[in-house]
């Protein structure tokens, strides 16, 4: 494993962290999107079915676990903590997600590396991670203003998709037989959905201000 | 890291 590769694992890991923190901390899950967060639920049910039939290391392994765990958990609480539910943006979280998940599931039917079972369910859940964040971004568009932990949030998980991009790259140069052009284009187009955001976090860096998305 | 069959990446 290369530094980029585990430097994205341990942002995708802090973004994680930096959301449960938030909803701890304040009881509020103002600015997050249940409906992205019920597809990254899904992402990583989907995709982790091989967890108990292809062994690859104990970190692989964990993380499958605590991937899995956390997201079930964020959506568990989202849905059903009181304080933290009483907090839900639903009014602005109206996009269709499920029309994400069918899109993905009928193009991994068309798209995979092999047709079985557990390949179809992987390559849905790499389209389904690439567009996940697509509620997330419009509920913060049209809230305008983010609050730090969820600025922070989604900068994290746009660090690790730009750090997955380039442990490819590496891996590219540095193994005889890397091909994975699936995950490849996949993660492309997930990261280039974060270039506006992206754009409006670094401006309000530069310019130490609050972040604001404009309508 | 070797890589057969099975994904490796997270």
């Amino acid at each position: 494993m290369n530094a980029f590769r585990l430097a994205g694992d341990i942002t995708h890991l802090i973004s994680i962290l930096v959301l449960l923190l938030k909803i701890y901390a304040t009881k509020s899950c103002s600015g997050i999107s249940l409906k992205t967060q019920e597809l990254y639920a899904v992402v990583f049910l989907a995709r982790y079915l091989d967890l108990f039939t292809d062994f690859i290391s104990v970190y692989n392994s964990v993380m499958k676990v605590v991937f899995i765990l956390s997201s079930v958990a964020i959506v568990w609480c989202m849905r059903r903590h009181r304080a933290v539910k009483r907090s839900y943006d639903k009014e602005l979280d109206t996009f269709r997600h499920y029309y994400l998940v069918g899109a993905c599931f009928v193009f991994a039917l068309l798209v995979h590396e092999k047709f079985t079972f557990q390949e179809v369910f992987w390559a849905f859940s790499i389209y389904l991670e690439a567009v996940a964040i697509i509620p997330q971004l419009v509920l913060l568009q049209r809230s305008g203003n983010v609050d730090n932990l969820t600025g922070q949030y989604v900068f994290f998980l746009g660090a690790y998709r730009a750090l997955y991009i380039l442990n490819w790259i590496y891996r590219y140069f540095t193994e005889a037989k890397f091909s994975r052009w699936i995950a490849c284009i996949s993660g492309l187009v997930q990261t280039a959905l974060y270039a506006d955001f992206f754009y409006y976090y670094f401006l309000s860096w530069k310019n130490n201000a609050k972040l604001n998305l404009p309508a | 890291g070797s890589e057969p069959e099975g994904h490796d990446e997270l």
